[in-house]
């Protein structure tokens, strides 16, 4: 194949025509901050092009926000397109928050909306992350707060774990650091990494995208669901782990669960994209899916997902394609020579437990 | 020492982002205030749960209502924060359903008062024009209990998200 399609996806997960949404009781949703607009003669241009083997909607149900008008932008265009081809066939939102007063904080408005209304999609997929140092630990703590509130709910909340890998911060001479990201850092969301195809013409097993973030949050610490897996890995690479002095052992360690991060194809402003990548195509493609299960569920009489962590390290990898191979990217020292974490057997926090292998998952997860 | 207490803020802008100039005095800014919740331990272990397969609680998610009874800031919280803005000639505020959240407009002169410290300045970067504080506000001691921070006074929206278009390489790059 010449990159990543919804076709390709669809093949790679194990996504039949007949695994679409029924459209009934369920709704997903992506989230742009940067007036980042999707235009929706992209997305009905794209799905003509690439959705023609599975049956899906070509038109987003609700815009909440201003949608702006002109040029559409890339992000917004790869989220909405792919989310819309793992979750075919299901309801979808755009939450757009370019921010209308110059003073206003886009992603704390998002939060804001959040916590006024009472009917919202139960799966959100958000590309957007600072570095945790960037940011005030009293913001950090209150925002972590706001995903509680979301998760007691039963809305599933996606972030995408960054591009940097496990990142890094030099800290005078010599001296670098690891740099975690937040939202991906929060123990209360689910943080999607990023994979490629071992041979990137064919669909085969997944490795290591080397720009998937993850790593260890220098800011929360490490929640109970996944203190024995992040512990077994631990103990289990110490030949390949960075020094401690890069990273905080006990901090909460991400990404959760990783998807196909590159050569995707993209419409955006009417235009086919090839190589685009990062771990925000990796995020809808994962929300997408659990959208599915959900609709699943619902219709099952059982309840949304939810916060989805706790179950998903129970399952300690079942319904997921395990990750093993490759590297993602750290300091360019000595010490590391531009090595962060490696994929291991089991979780990592390169890809954490793996990609969704969909009839496997959706077994997992139904009972 | 003057009865002001600072909150931990992330202040310093990324380098990108060009000085205009301070805004003028009259003209109007939206500030967030995050009140202080109640019960976050309760909500933490109701959210660990509901989202725990082995327990019988597992998929009893809450509503936003419920969300709000649980959570809602205390009614001391409420007058405080309120009674603080109104006598700042704050009023133009709206809430939401949780209660936790302000979002109030005034202007800049108001702002630089309601939160002494803070300096309201113009930045821009490629078409994209913001208003943000220089310098780290402060709010009234027998304030600041109530409140988490104030949002609209540092954070900016960051450069890119996590997606890249990358040019294909050449075989010496390979």
């Amino acid at each position: 194949h010449l990159g990543v399609t919804p076709a390709i996806l669809r093949a790679r997960y194990n996504l039949t025509a007949a695994d679409v949404g029924s459209g009934q009781n369920n709704s997903q949703a992506v989230a742009q901050f940067l007036e980042q607009y999707y235009h929706p003669a992209d997305l009905a241009e794209f799905m003509a092009m690439f959705g023609r083997t599975f049956p899906h909607r070509s038109e987003v149900d609700r815009v909440v926000g201003t949608q702006g008008g002109g040029k559409a932008g890339l992000e917004a265009s790869l989220d909405i397109e792919y989310i819309m081809s793992t979750g075919a066939n299901v309801s979808t939102w755009v939450f757009t928050n370019p921010g209308r007063h110059e003073s206003q904080e886009p992603f704390l408005q998002w939060m804001v909306l959040l916590s006024n209304m009472s009917d919202l999609p139960w799966v959100h997929t958000i590309s957007y992350g600072d570095d945790e140092d960037s940011l005030s630990t009293a913001y950090m703590m209150r925002l972590n707060t706001e995903f509680m509130k979301a998760g007691v709910r039963g809305i599933s909340l996606l972030f995408a774990s960054g591009d940097s890998g496990a990142g890094c911060r030099h800290q005078g001479k010599d001296k670098n650091t690891f740099r975690p990201s937040f939202p991906a850092s929060s123990p209360y969301v689910t943080t999607v990494g990023g994979t490629t195809f071992k041979n990137p013409f064919k669909v085969t097993y997944e490795v290591t995208h080397y720009i998937s973030g993850g790593g260890f949050s220098n800011v929360f610490k490490m929640p109970d669901y996944q203190a024995s897996a992040v512990e077994g890995y631990l103990k289990s690479v110490t030949a390949t782990l960075p020094p401690q002095s890069y990273f905080n052992t006990s901090g909460r360690a991400y990404p959760d669960m990783a998807a196909l991060s590159d050569n995707y194809w993209v419409v955006s402003n009417r235009v086919p994209i090839p190589w685009v990548s990062g771990t925000s195509a990796s995020t809808p493609v994962v929300g997408g899916m659990l959208s599915l299960i959900n609709g699943q569920r619902l219709s099952k009489g059982l309840p949304a997902l939810g916060f989805l962590n706790p179950r998903l390290y129970k399952l300690k990898g079942q319904g997921l394609f395990d990750v093993t191979e490759g590297c993602h990217q750290g300091c360019l020292d000595e010490q590391v020579q531009g090595k962060g974490f490696c994929a291991a057997p089991s979780w990592d926090p390169v890809t954490g437990w793996g990609t969704p292998n969909y009839p496997a998952l959706l077994a997992a997860l139904l009972s | 020492s003057s009865g002001y207490l600072e909150y931990d803020q992330d202040v310093l802008l990324p380098k990108d982002w060009t000085h205009v100039g301070r805004v003028d005095p009259s003209e109007e800014v939206e500030l967030t205030f995050a009140l202080k919740q109640q019960n976050l331990e309760l909500l933490e272990e109701t959210l660990r749960l509901v989202s725990d397969p082995g327990s019988a609680q597992y998929g009893k998610h809450l509503s936003l209502q419920e969300v709000a009874s649980l959570v809602r800031p205390s009614e001391l919280t409420q007058k405080v924060v309120r009674r603080w803005l109104q006598a700042h000639g704050v009023s133009n505020c709206r809430t939401v359903r949780t209660q936790d959240f302000l979002q109030c407009t005034m202007t800049a002169e108001v702002a630089e008062v309601l939160l002494p410290g803070s300096r309201f300045h113009r930045y821009v970067r490629d078409r994209r024009s913001i208003v943000r504080s220089s310098a780290p506000y402060s709010v009234h001691e027998e304030v600041h209990q109530h409140l988490d921070f104030v949002g609209g006074l540092h954070r900016v929206p960051p450069r890119e998200k996590d997606v890249r278009v990358k040019h294909r390489p050449s075989k010496g790059e390979v």
